[in-house]
């Protein structure tokens, strides 16, 4: 009865967004900028495998450049797992002239990831 | 390298990293360049570094957490005597912004010659506001703390007015232009004192007082705390164009503005209080602060966040 399961090879992950924590103590930012002390950026990591799901996000670009992938990857790799929408975040620190500053930075934070 | 905005061990692995690419430019080169990306995208020059033990006014602190959306524990539970109803500038203002700053005056200045002794002048040095920011507001905020023995006096003994006034010109813009008022150096100092004096002695032909005019004036009651606000968008905008003499900030008893208001130093924190021996920590939150708002042309705001739930 001795069954052999079927090894498979581990499924590498598809693209979605990660989780990245930035603690400013950890660049040693800390010093100037006082609110917040850290943010989630996220990041965004994954295979674009075919077939390309909805939740992807592909432009026509990715997938014609799927295609052409399946045809000959020699011409072309498999497109890329990218940030597609980010967000800003508020910023309390002090600048170089010692004033209190408080500003919105756009583009800090993924908020979502897809296959371009 | 305390100053730098990349730390040690990140430099060395990106030097590293840059190697590999085998390009003709010095390593280090390409991580300098990279550090200067850094610092334009905080729109800095160089890496602050502040001192340690520098205060951050609250106001500050709350127009952040006011942005972030968060009443969770309004400023009123942590700062006793905070007004509740501080926040943002309305939204019509907010939305038009991404960068709100605040300026401290310039103590050395707050006595105009020509002037009475209780007309306080607040001369605030906004040189250092980015080029490429654009200026939409300008508010003057003034902290007033309630006169205990005030509560129990009748409506009219309690109120005061506050009036501000823009010094547009001094009898002599020469001598009395402090339009680089950081430049001056205590040689300089030495040599106005002494212009001054000479001018005392054998009198002056020109006009003793400076021109100011009339911005904001408000009546105000002496029995209770808060944030006196008071919009100066326009004339900030005219001290980045031309000279900035500063604001002229008196308190008079209402009904008779010739006399100075008593007890103005404990009420309208215009002047640090040599008696409070909690100064000058408490002098650094509730001194005269001039918030300006600017946005860079960025593609933010900063409006009231809705708090999301990820």
């Amino acid at each position: 009865k001795a069954h052999r399961k079927k090894e498979r090879k581990p499924r590498r992950k598809s693209c979605q967004r990660q989780d990245l924590y930035v603690d400013f103590s950890d660049v040693n930012w800390d010093d100037w900028i006082v609110a917040p002390h850290g943010y989630h950026a996220f990041y965004c990591n994954g295979e674009c495998p075919f077939p390309l799901a909805e939740y992807m996000n592909a432009t026509n670009h990715a997938i014609v450049q799927t295609l052409v992938n399946s045809v000959d990857p020699s011409l072309t790799p498999k497109p890329c797992c990218v940030p597609t929408e980010l967000s800003p975040i508020a910023m309390l620190y002090v600048d170089e002239c010692e004033l209190v500053v408080l500003k919105t930075y756009q583009q800090m934070a993924v908020e979502g990831c897809g296959c371009r | 390298r305390a100053s730098a905005m990349i730390p040690e061990i990140g430099r060395n692995n990106l030097i590293e990293q840059a190697a590999k690419y085998g390009t003709n430019t010095r390593e280090d080169e390409i991580v300098n360049e990279f550090e200067k990306k850094l610092l334009n995208m905080f729109g800095l020059t160089r890496r602050p570094t502040p001192n340690e033990d520098m205060p951050i006014p609250r106001i500050m602190q709350h127009l952040y957490k006011a942005h972030m959306g968060d009443t969770s524990d309004g400023p009123h539970d942590l700062y006793p005597g905070w007004e509740p109803g501080f926040d943002l500038p309305s939204d019509d203002i907010a939305s038009t912004v991404n960068t709100a700053r605040s300026f401290h005056h310039k103590d050395e200045f707050e006595r105009i010659e020509g002037l009475p002794d209780h007309h306080i002048r607040l001369l605030f040095n906004i040189s250092t506001l980015p080029p490429n920011e654009n200026l939409k507001y300008a508010e003057l905020l003034l902290h007033r703390e309630e006169i205990k023995q005030h509560v129990s006096l009748p409506d009219e003994d309690r109120m005061q007015r506050i009036n501000i006034y823009e010094v547009i010109k001094f009898p002599d813009d020469d001598v009395t232009d402090t339009s680089s008022f950081d430049d001056v150096t205590e040689e300089q100092n030495r040599i106005l004192e002494i212009v001054n004096k000479r001018r005392n002695k054998f009198g002056s032909q020109k006009m003793r007082e400076p021109i100011t005019r009339l911005v904001a004036t408000r009546l105000v009651d002496t029995s209770n705390t808060t944030w006196e606000r008071f919009d100066v968008s326009a004339e900030t905008q005219k001290w980045l164009k031309d000279k900035n003499h500063g604001l002229v900030v008196e308190i008079v008893r209402d009904g008779d503005e010739s006399t100075p208001a008593p007890d103005v130093t404990s009420h309208v924190r215009l002047r640090r209080d040599v008696r409070n021996e909690n100064e000058p920590r408490e002098w650094h939150h509730k001194r005269p602060l001039l918030l300006t708002y600017t946005h860079d042309g960025k593609e933010t705001n900063l409006s009231r966040r809705s708090r999301k739930k990820r």
